[in-house]
């Protein structure tokens, strides 16, 4: 009885950490999803547009957002060499990273909000190595789980 | 008083990793704001 | 009971390392996706991505382009709150998302 007790707990602990290592790799996927829609987007417009764009109106990735009310009095120390910075707010802000704002942009297919049509999924599929395919079609509902067998 | 430390300037991999930071700032606003009302208002800072 | 069990750790076991290894290779070929110079120079967002994302009005949108390692500190003095940046790898960007 207390070998199967101590197993139970062992099958306990286990499927927790899968649980938590197939959401850390759906998140990966995502970004990878995201991160070729947004290149796509860019080559498309770029050659539409025959030239890339003004240089001072894009911002290359790794970035991260502070954003917070036009309110906010916000006073900040720069050292000379840039190398480091002091803010100090005088009223609640949010910090996002590029891939939040990527997901904002719909790059993600709407996977991130397991909100995405059949040609969003296709899209999101031919993204993706055949390997991890399972995972993407897993965050659809309505399509079959992706039973962890 | 409360304080977070995070790594910045790599590409993407974690996922959420300001979660904590929000909720923090998030939930010490409301009380911020609650002893305003109570103390007196603090001093303007210099703006940006 | 106990046989079903051991069994059953036992798949849960190999279930796991197949998603370590997963795992270990998204992360890999996200490094190298990132990493690739073509998509290095196409890998941006413009101004209008941000206001569209941050849609409302009333936000103003700062955004931070740092060195990797660079160490981020927020804390909450007795007044507001304090974001320290510092970088050991290079100057870091600041930059106001403009208005219109």
């Amino acid at each position: 009885a207390q070998e199967c007790q101590n197993l139970e707990v062992e099958r306990q602990r286990r499927l927790e950490r899968i649980k938590q290592k197939q959401s850390q790799l759906q998140e990966l996927i995502l970004q990878q999803i995201a991160f070729k829609n947004l290149v796509q987007r860019n080559r498309q417009t770029e050659q539409q547009a025959n030239r890339p764009p003004p240089p001072n109106s894009i911002i290359h990735l790794p970035f991260i957002i502070v954003n917070t009310s036009k309110k906010t009095v916000i006073d900040c120390s720069i050292s000379n060499d840039k190398f480091e910075y002091l803010f100090n707010f005088d009223s609640m802000f949010e910090i996002h990273d590029d891939i939040e704002v990527l997901k904002r942009m719909g790059m993600a297919c709407g996977l991130e909000v397991g909100k995405c049509s059949p040609e969003d999924l296709k899209v999101a599929r031919s993204l993706v190595p055949k390997a991890l395919e399972p995972y993407v079609i897993g965050q659809c509902p309505g399509w079959d789980r992706f039973i962890w067998s | 008083r409360s304080r977070m430390l995070v790594s910045i300037g790599e590409s993407f991999g974690l996922s959420n990793r300001f979660q904590k930071i929000n909720q923090m700032v998030n939930s010490s606003e409301r009380s911020f704001k609650r002893t305003l009302d109570l103390g007196s208002a603090p001093k303007p800072l210099k703006r940006l | 009971r106990h046989k079903e069990l051991q069994r059953e750790v036992c798949d849960l076991t190999e279930a796991e390392e197949q998603l370590d290894e997963l795992i270990s290779k998204c992360n890999l070929q996200l490094r190298l996706l990132t990493e690739e110079p073509q998509n290095k120079k196409l890998g941006y967002v413009r101004c209008q991505d941000l206001k569209k994302s941050f849609d409302s009005p009333d936000q103003l949108v700062m955004v931070i382009r740092a060195p990797p390692e660079t160490q981020m500190q927020v804390s909450e003095p007795s007044k507001g709150y304090q974001v320290s940046l510092k970088s050991t790898r290079g100057p870091i960007d600041v930059f106001l998302c403009p208005e219109d």
